[in-house]
């Protein structure tokens, strides 16, 4: 409950600040402003107790949002306002009270930084707790808009440059204070604040601060930040993921998913490195039918990277390309990735091809009974194909032999994907598939591996079904629009251009006429 | 689900690795421009 | 071959939520620090005005062709963006001088008649702000210490 008391004094409050914050002294000398306020403060003994300064930031929070949306609904009654004057008014009270909260962090209990972090995570908790309570309870009349621009201005203020290095001793503790708020507000639980989120998210600031160590980013370790940043794009994903896994498109779903693809270019463009080093956790949440979203994730490779012409190479030559030998980076841990109950005689089988039942009930293994609109566990079916081909690469390693479709032929690794191809349904070999295509990326080790695997599984198959489905995989992923991952070109291209897997012999090539021209005009562009 | 992302508004063929320093966020058709993007100058320079 | 998944309660509460949210939309200012003078508002112009900067806009070369009148405007219209700071580069390499006291942009008219350790005095054109031009200063003491 709130007492009349507290209300009263929090307006006190905020009036004389904003009145002081906007005057020339305010703007000149900020830290003598805030020495004011806090002696007002104290005699109103609103920061008496830690409850007293929730419960008066809370109010305040309450306050601000009440202002504006108030305001904003007086433009819905006075439409004669333009849109920004309006905003404006909202703007001058939210903005005053981040530079409030601004202050308090940056110039709390000098040398405590402890004290300026816990500050901070009061305020977030605080500013969390209120949007929640809005967005449960307003429902139709929840407006993100105050939260948006307090959450975006306090961020930009807090983790802005920092000249007299305040905040330096805590700016990890800071970015991940917002990461978690960030992360606590997806849209999975606050699907009202989605837009606002994927802006703030999606903000050059934030992204300058969380993945090009920018501001007081400088000093902070970028592989925790990368890992934060990544978390919440992936968060975002599993919102989407159900909307368009059946294509079912809105224009509020529309608007987001051009945005998330926006937002996705840039991370590709100027980070291509996270990209390339979370891409199976972020491909995991993509569904499979997602292929544009797929590629351009599949697309990163590392900046200094130099791409071979795939169009100019023939795959003796993609053999001899130093990285194809060079394990890609990773952070994954592969064995917690697959549940025991597979990993364990997976390994058995894989060491000693014993025991011989293994194959024949790992279909089975894959399935899951619970999960709605497939009847396979696409997570243990890409981390199966993962892990296999891992260990199959150490293997080569091992026996000091270079990764080809003749060396990877006839060893327990090869078993698992054949036996699988065999014996898998069209769901389940679809998936199957996915997962190895997923790993046609840049040039490294698993691009060689799984594209030599498709190209021997292509050849050795004895039913066109197989063959099939593995064109299937691979054109789907070519005729999306752009971008297109560097494996999935040379593994086509060599498909169609080597006489060796007679790619053109196969009926389905030649099905329909409109599939014989797009082959061919697919082929034309490759070849 | 296919767009031409070459239509986003985003300039992808710029070398630098910078492009989300101009971004304008996930629903802007092209980047900030020079005279929008907020930097810090001296204060001197604050002339109003 | 995957078929639908059975959009579930949640689903369509998430997306229910999403469609009014999508009304109020974010308004790019939201996001952005209010700026009193030049607000970032885009206003509907005819197409056939020029929509996008040219793609070089963004570099100290394009300033560099620029006349120095439009330097001033950028340096005194967008006080606090980049492009404050480009004009603001491109008017030192025409060599002119901002004085941190008269805020102002001065120009040696011709080889000082004194240059000491703390200041130098001759004749100078500087940019009259108020009145939007060029003007000549005769005998003029630039203190060196109001040298940006």
């Amino acid at each position: 409950y709130d007492d009349q008391e507290m209300t009263a004094k929090v307006e006190v409050i905020m009036r004389e600040w904003i009145s002081l914050c906007y005057s020339p002294t305010g703007q000149r000398s900020p830290q003598e402003s805030l020495a004011q306020m806090i002696q007002l403060m104290h005699e109103h003994g609103v920061l008496a107790t830690d409850d007293k300064i929730t419960q008066f930031f809370r109010l305040c929070v309450e306050n601000c949002v009440d202002i504006s949306v108030r305001v904003m609904k007086s433009e819905q009654i006075a439409n004669g306002l333009p849109t920004n004057l309006i905003r404006h008014r909202c703007y001058y009270t939210l903005d005053a009270f981040v530079k409030l909260m601004a202050l308090m962090i940056r110039h709390s209990d000098n040398g405590q930084s402890q004290n300026k972090i816990n500050l901070l995570k009061k305020l977030l908790n605080i500013i969390v707790g209120v949007l929640h309570m809005d967005h449960e309870v307003r429902k139709t009349d929840f407006n993100a808009m105050p939260y948006h621009r307090i959450l975006i201005s306090l961020f930009n203020e807090i983790t802005g440059p920092d000249p007299l290095k305040l905040l330096e001793p805590i700016a990890w503790s800071i970015l991940e204070a917002f990461g978690q708020t960030f992360f606590a507000l997806q849209p999975r639980r606050m699907p009202g604040f989605a837009f606002a989120w994927l802006d703030i998210v999606g903000h050059r600031n934030v992204i300058g601060r969380l993945l090009a160590n920018t501001g007081i980013a400088e000093t902070v370790d970028s592989v925790k930040t990368a890992a934060t940043y990544t978390q919440l794009i992936i968060s975002h994903l599993k919102f989407l993921a159900p909307f368009l896994r059946n294509i079912q498109l809105p224009k509020s779903i529309a608007i987001l998913y051009k945005g998330t693809l926006r937002v996705l270019l840039v991370i590709l463009h100027d980070f291509p490195e996270l990209l390339c080093e979370f891409h199976y956790v972020i491909c995991d949440t993509i569904p499979p039918n997602c292929v544009q979203l797929r590629n351009l994730i599949l697309s990163a490779f590392p900046h200094e990277m130099r791409l071979p012409d795939p169009f100019a190479l023939n795959f003796k030559q993609v053999d001899t390309i130093p990285e194809m030998a060079v394990e890609p980076k990773s952070n994954l841990n592969m064995a917690t990735i697959i549940p025991d109950n597979i990993r364990v005689p997976l390994d058995e089988y894989l060491a000693n091809r014993t025991p011989v039942d293994f194959l024949p009930r790992l279909p089975t293994l894959l399935q899951t009974p619970n999960q709605s609109g497939t009847k396979y566990n696409t997570t243990v079916m890409n981390a199966l194909v993962l892990y296999v081909g891992i260990r199959a690469i150490e293997n080569l390693h091992l026996r000091r032999q270079r990764i080809s479709t003749l060396s990877i032929a006839h060893t327990s690794f090869m078993d698992i994907f054949q036996n699988l191809a065999i014996q898998l349904d069209t769901e389940g070999r679809y998936l199957l598939f996915n997962g190895i295509a997923n790993q046609l990326r840049y040039p490294n080790a698993h691009t060689h591996y799984f594209s030599c695997v498709f190209l021997y599984l292509f050849k050795n198959s004895t039913n066109d079904t197989i063959q099939e489905q593995i064109t299937r995989i691979l054109f789907e992923r070519l005729v999306a629009l752009r971008p297109h991952p560097w494996g999935l070109l040379i593994t086509f291209i060599e498909l169609i251009k080597n006489p060796t897997y007679n790619f053109w012999r196969y009926e389905f090539t030649s099905c329909a006429p409109e599939i014989q021209r797009l082959f061919q005009n697919v082929a034309n562009t490759c070849v | 689900l296919g767009y031409d992302l070459t239509t986003l508004g985003l300039s992808l063929n710029t070398q630098d690795r910078k492009l989300h320093r101009s971004f304008g966020g996930p629903w802007a058709d092209s980047p900030i421009r020079a005279h929008e993007l907020d930097v810090k100058v001296p204060d001197e320079y604050l002339t109003h | 071959p995957l078929g639908r998944t059975s959009m579930t309660k949640e689903f369509d509460l998430q997306l229910a939520a999403l469609e009014l949210a999508c009304d109020k939309a974010t308004f790019p200012l939201d996001s952005e620090k209010p700026r009193n003078y030049l607000t970032k508002m885009s206003f509907p112009v005819p197409s056939w005005y020029g929509q996008t900067a040219p793609s070089t806009a963004d570099s100290l070369e394009y300033y560099l062709r620029l006349a120095p009148d439009t330097l001033f405007f950028i340096f005194y219209y967008m006080e606090g963006t980049r492009a404050q700071l480009l004009a603001a580069k491109a008017l030192k390499k025409l060599s002119w001088r901002f004085h941190t006291k008269y805020l102002t942009w001065f120009q040696r008219h011709e080889e000082p008649k004194q240059i000491t350790d703390d200041y130098e005095q001759g004749t100078y054109v500087y940019f009259d702000f108020e009145k939007w031009s060029q003007r000549k200063k005769e005998s003029f003491t630039f203190e060196y210490k109001f040298l940006e």
